[in-house]
């Protein structure tokens, strides 16, 4: 179960966007999920031990604008980066 | 929409008419500065990272998509140019458009030493995807929030960092309510798994005039995400999840309750469900096949498994009786 706790622990925030978007043509349900693994596991990520999660937030956010989609908000643990998209 | 960020992997999952596959040659140019990581494969000038999954239902507006995105091939054409190794599947009968695609490439050999470091148990992987239409309009409509956008735009500025008035956001904290009205938050009985409560993040938002995302975090590392539309007529849930249901309940529950509890709160007329593991043995292969024998609202309509090198892929749709 949540807590309230959850709307003030995001790593980052678009609160522009938030206020703003508008999903009025939206119409299209079924979503594409594109799933890439770059390595089998994190133990055999190459290099000075920089991963996927080095990539900085606004990088993330000009690969997503190929896509048409912009970050709403991100929430962070020790182990992943989870981002909510527009559309 | 969402996307999921590993140390060395992601999943992103776009809605609407995004244009997904436009960002590969830029990612894999990134990576390759700032990362140092290079998948090129010289000879044949394609790229070759461990594994590509790509899948879509049939979608209900192709004709609304976007370039590539309007038609099947021209996407497996598009990875195809772009990856080595691919496959491609049009799962389900193709002549009624509820059929579902998936495109896969080979897993990438590893030499002797590393596959066998990889017998471990961490390389497990399973996904559980639901894709739910013609829900019910009871339903739907906790999935409407009749919030306003603002007319004006926010003062320009870089988004920002962790603030103190997030609890300030209406599309977010309307987001928080749907899901504590609806009981997505209690999909998966992690409390009651190992006399421990494991960790729980969520983070949701109600786009206006209506519709839902939401992404929960389960013990730090998996996840499960839902997103709604709910206009009449083109009514569609969708629940994905890679949460080991088994282990993280401590085998309490399996997808088969996980299933039940995501059909109590859409309630659709027809859905499909698909679930990769990497072997034929997990034990939702089985309780999932015996749902579609046993359920009482639900009919199985089509059931088909694939064996796909490395991985297991049970497919089931079904409508209601």
């Amino acid at each position: 179960t949540i807590s309230i706790t959850e709307l003030t622990n995001h790593s980052y925030i678009d609160h522009q966007l938030s206020a703003t978007l508008d999903s009025t043509e939206a119409f299209e349900g079924p979503e594409k999920l594109l799933e890439i693994w770059f390595f089998p596991h994190v133990g055999k990520v190459p290099g000075e031990g920089k991963t996927l999660r080095d990539v900085p937030v606004e990088t993330w956010v000009s690969i997503l604008q190929l896509v048409k989609c912009e970050v709403l908000s991100i929430k962070s643990t020790p182990e992943m980066d989870a981002f909510l998209l527009s559309e | 929409s969402s996307m999921f960020i590993y140390p060395h992997r992601m999943t992103l999952k776009t809605c609407g008419t995004t244009t997904t596959l436009f960002c590969l040659p830029r990612l894999f140019e990134i990576l390759h500065e700032l990362l140092g990581w290079d998948f090129r494969n010289e000879e044949e000038g394609k790229f070759e990272p461990f594994k590509v999954f790509y899948s879509r239902r049939a979608f209900m507006f192709p004709s609304k998509q976007k370039s590539i995105h309007r038609n099947w091939g021209d996407e497996v054409d598009y990875l195809n140019a772009f990856f080595c190794s691919g496959k491609s599947y049009v799962v389900g009968r193709f002549d009624d458009r509820k059929h579902w695609n998936l495109y896969v490439t080979d897993t990438k050999e590893q030499d002797e030493q590393v596959a066998a470091v990889e017998e471990s148990p961490a390389v497990e992987d399973e996904t559980f995807e639901i894709l739910m239409t013609g829900l019910d309009p009871e339903c739907t409509e906790q999935f409407v929030s009749h919030r306003q956008v603002s007319a004006e735009p926010q003062p320009l500025g870089q988004p920002q960092e962790r603030t103190n008035d997030d609890a300030d956001d209406d599309g977010h904290l309307l987001g928080y309510s749907m899901t504590r009205k609806t009981g997505l938050d209690n999909v998966y009985n992690t409390a009651s798994a190992n006399s421990r409560d494991a960790e729980f993040h969520h983070d949701a938002f109600a786009f206006s005039p209506c519709g839902y995302s939401s992404n929960m975090i389960v013990d730090n590392h998996y996840y499960y995400t839902l997103h709604v539309t709910p206009e009449k007529g083109w009514s569609y849930a969708s629940f994905e999840s890679n949460v080991p249901v088994s282990e993280i309940s401590n085998d309490r529950q399996d997808n088969v309750d996980v299933l039940r509890k995501v059909l109590n709160v859409f309630r659709p007329r027809e859905f499909c469900l698909t679930f990769f593991a990497k072997s034929a043995g997990n034990k939702n292969f089985d309780s999932l096949q015996q749902f579609a024998s046993k359920s009482r609202l639900y009919e199985k309509k089509e059931r088909i498994i694939y064996d796909l090198e490395d991985y297991q892929l049970l497919y089931i749709r079904f409508e209601r009786k």
